[in-house]
């Protein structure tokens, strides 16, 4: 079973 | 004042095309070297970075830094109204609530001017860093357009695995699998048709098909696409807008739960 992350995860808020 | 005119209303239509499928409503933020946008899509599992300079344009006008809130839909709309050929402007004041588009026709003899209301989107911005990927794919657009919608035939997830011997594409679902497999073809003449595979080490990674059939919706603005990926790093899908800008694409992983 594969988990699908959230693109937020690998980004710092500016 | 924010002023800018492009010579074909056909390039702004394919960049729409690009993106209204994955974005609802998103700000074009202008400043005195372009025209950006970021946004992601509704359940924040993919992102979308646009530029385009403004030696990209005619004319390019933009004195202080402003955020057009665009509804996606609404001007996908009044762009459908712009033959391919006609020259096409933008223009918003400073502290207006609106966006003016003006189409011209070639032979000028037609001039049609849409105006739409701005809205206030309150979006997070993302730092975007540039970074060296363990691999990276170019291949003709068209190739990749096709791959993503044949192996979606055949399930929902596709597993890209770069080696030595060229690139693969595998899904597989209930009914079987598919695997299409492209080699390095970097001596083609064509620089458009080839297949340019770089790569530190091998690595394999899982993405959902459902947004990389999102993404070529963009084939239509290049003749190549750049893969870049990196183990557990969101994979970048970049179709360059001639020499004047870009739409990448983020796409996260699936991981193994």
């Amino acid at each position: 079973k594969q988990k699908q992350s959230s693109i937020s995860r690998f980004f710092a808020r500016k | 004042m924010f002023e800018a005119r492009m010579a074909q209303a056909a390039l702004l239509k394919k960049v729409l095309e690009a993106v209204k499928d994955l974005v609802t409503d998103a700000n074009w933020d202008c400043t005195s070297a372009g025209i950006s946008l970021q946004a992601m899509d509704s359940s924040h599992v993919s992102l979308v970075s646009l530029l385009m300079r403004k030696d990209g344009f005619d004319m390019y006008r933009c004195d202080r830094p402003i955020s057009l809130g665009i509804n996606i839909a609404s001007m996908t709309k009044i762009m459908k109204c712009a033959n391919n050929n006609d020259a096409v402007t933008l223009r918003a004041e400073d502290e207006g609530d609106t966006v003016v588009f003006t189409f011209e026709s070639a032979d000028q003899e037609k001039v049609s001017e849409f105006e739409m209301k701005l809205m206030d989107i309150d979006s997070e911005h993302l730092g975007i860093p540039e970074r060296e990927h363990t691999a990276t794919v170019k291949m003709p657009a068209s190739e990749f357009h096709g791959i993503c919608r044949d192996l979606s035939t055949i399930g929902e997830t596709v597993q890209v695995s770069v080696t030595k011997e060229g690139v693969q594409f595998t899904a597989s679902g209930d009914t079987g699998k598919g695997t299409i497999t492209l080699r390095n073809n970097s001596s083609v003449d064509e620089e458009s048709q080839q297949v340019v595979i770089t790569m530190q080490e091998e690595l394999s990674l899982s993405f959902a098909l459902r947004y990389l059939n999102f993404f070529t919706k963009a084939t239509a603005l290049a003749d190549s696409v750049t893969l870049s990926m990196t183990a557990d790093l969101p994979l970048v899908v970049e179709y360059r807008i001639e020499d004047t800008g870009y739409i990448r694409y983020f796409l996260a992983p699936k991981i193994d739960d």
